[in-house]
């Protein structure tokens, strides 16, 4: 069973936005 | 086939063929007969029968009664010998200087010259190393040694002094008046002769660019005549003269024993057809690429011949490293510059970082080095092990390339902690 790749749309990134990928 | 590799393909040491180094070539003579016309004499041995005295005319604009520098390195025919002829001179010691150029390093044997006046009683050989700007004795023929050239007569040759010019009386005789040989060998007499292939000293003792004569000083005359040329009164009293028919120099044009012959480039200047992976006039230095030990003359033993980095098809250029040559137990000094294709190490033989090895593929295949593409959120860097491509992931994140939650986690909305263990 495979695991869903991670959705980079549900991360929240209002404190982290230095590592938001471009 | 080619004399520089064996059938089945084994670089082999290789030599240009034995030539007469000067055949054909200018010499430059500070002097020669004939401008004016000028009349000189000379004695004539015929078998049992008193010396004759004969004496002809020299003139540069009849070529019937010429004597111009090309006859010393023309063709020698028995019978008819062309002779270079000096002009009269009428003190001696008087100096004429011959100098050969031979456009290349030429490893020579012997140098000789054939006389058709007496041989002169003393003569200096001179060579150069660098076309002609230095000049270091080779060889004196005198009955006077320590007064025309400062040297003992027949000194002794050691080990010490192989590459020193020596002064002989043997040569020098006044007989035969004409057809007479100055000969001089190289390595006759000179220790390690006989080892040349390993006396660097004595490699460098034969190698002439340049060879230069100076007849000092021709024998006194003796009546009726003798001597250079002789006494005559039908011109300027006792008059002199150097005349050769022949100049010769043996030897084999200089190639380290990476080439078999020897040719002429654009320009006209001669060089080496170097093998073995070897460049230059003299095949004196490894090609471009081919750094993997240093550059070595071939010998009987050992071809020696320049070896090409091993860069696994990831890079044009390379250096050599004596350190790592000596470490390798003199088997392998080339470090390789600049890999591409996302390689790196001595021979690119390893992926670089941000990059692993792709083991489906050859470390020669341009596509060996993958990136590692590390998740942006799930490892914790963008450098993977370079031989599984494994990122290093975050607490709780899985996968290769660390993009997906591990069993038992699941993604949080934190970019920092982005899998959290299910409660």
């Amino acid at each position: 069973d495979v695991m869903p790749t991670l959705d980079m749309a549900l991360f929240d990134w209002t404190d982290y936005e230095d590592l938001k990928p471009a | 086939p080619d004399p520089c590799y064996e059938e089945n393909g084994t670089a082999r040491r290789c030599i240009p063929e034995f030539i007469n180094a000067a055949f054909g070539k200018e010499v430059q003579v500070s002097s020669t007969c004939g401008r004016p016309a000028s009349r000189s004499c000379s004695i004539t041995e015929r078998e049992e029968r008193p010396a004759v005295r004969s004496c002809q005319v020299c003139d540069a604009s009849d070529p019937r009664r010429a004597h111009p520098a090309s006859y010393l390195t023309d063709l020698n025919s028995a019978h008819n010998l062309t002779c270079w002829q000096s002009e009269n001179f009428h003190h001696s010691p008087h100096n004429v200087t011959l100098t050969l150029s031979l456009g290349k390093k030429f490893e020579i044997t012997y140098v000789s010259l054939q006389f058709c006046s007496p041989r002169p009683e003393s003569l200096a050989i001179y060579k150069s190393m660098d076309y002609g700007r230095n000049w270091t004795p080779y060889q004196f023929y005198s009955s006077q040694c320590r007064k025309m050239y400062n040297r003992p007569n027949k000194a002794a040759i050691t080990k010490q002094n192989e590459q020193e010019a020596l002064c002989t009386d043997g040569h020098t005789d006044l007989y035969p008046l004409s057809g007479g040989l100055i000969a001089f060998s190289t390595l006759d007499g000179r220790p390690s002769g006989k080892d040349f292939d390993n006396s660097p000293v004595l490699q460098d003792w034969v190698t002439v660019t340049d060879i230069r004569v100076v007849f000092s000083r021709p024998h006194f005359p003796r009546e009726p005549g003798g001597g250079g040329g002789g006494k005559d009164e039908d011109t300027a009293a006792g008059s002199y003269f150097y005349a050769v028919g022949e100049f010769q120099v043996g030897g084999r044009c200089k190639c380290n024993g990476h080439a078999a012959r020897c040719m002429k480039e654009k320009e006209g200047k001669l060089v080496c057809d170097c093998k073995h992976n070897t460049e230059g006039p003299e095949c004196d230095r490894c090609k471009p690429f081919h750094y993997d030990r240093p550059w070595q003359r071939a010998s009987n033993r050992e071809t020696n011949e320049c070896l090409a980095c091993n860069c696994n098809l990831h890079a044009r250029r390379c250096r050599f490293n004596m350190e790592l040559y000596k470490l390798s137990g003199r088997k392998s000094g080339g470090v390789c510059l600049n890999c591409r294709h996302n390689t790196a190490g001595r021979h690119c033989h390893y992926c670089k970082e941000g990059f692993y090895r792709d083991l489906t593929k050859a470390i020669t295949h341009r596509k060996a080095c993958k990136a590692c593409d590390c998740h942006p959120v799930g490892a914790a860097g963008k450098t993977c092990n370079q031989t599984t491509g494994q990122c290093p992931c975050k607490d709780g994140v899985t996968g290769i390339t660390c993009n997906r939650c591990a069993k038992g986690y699941q993604q949080s909305r934190s970019p920092v902690a982005p899998c959290i263990k299910i409660p």
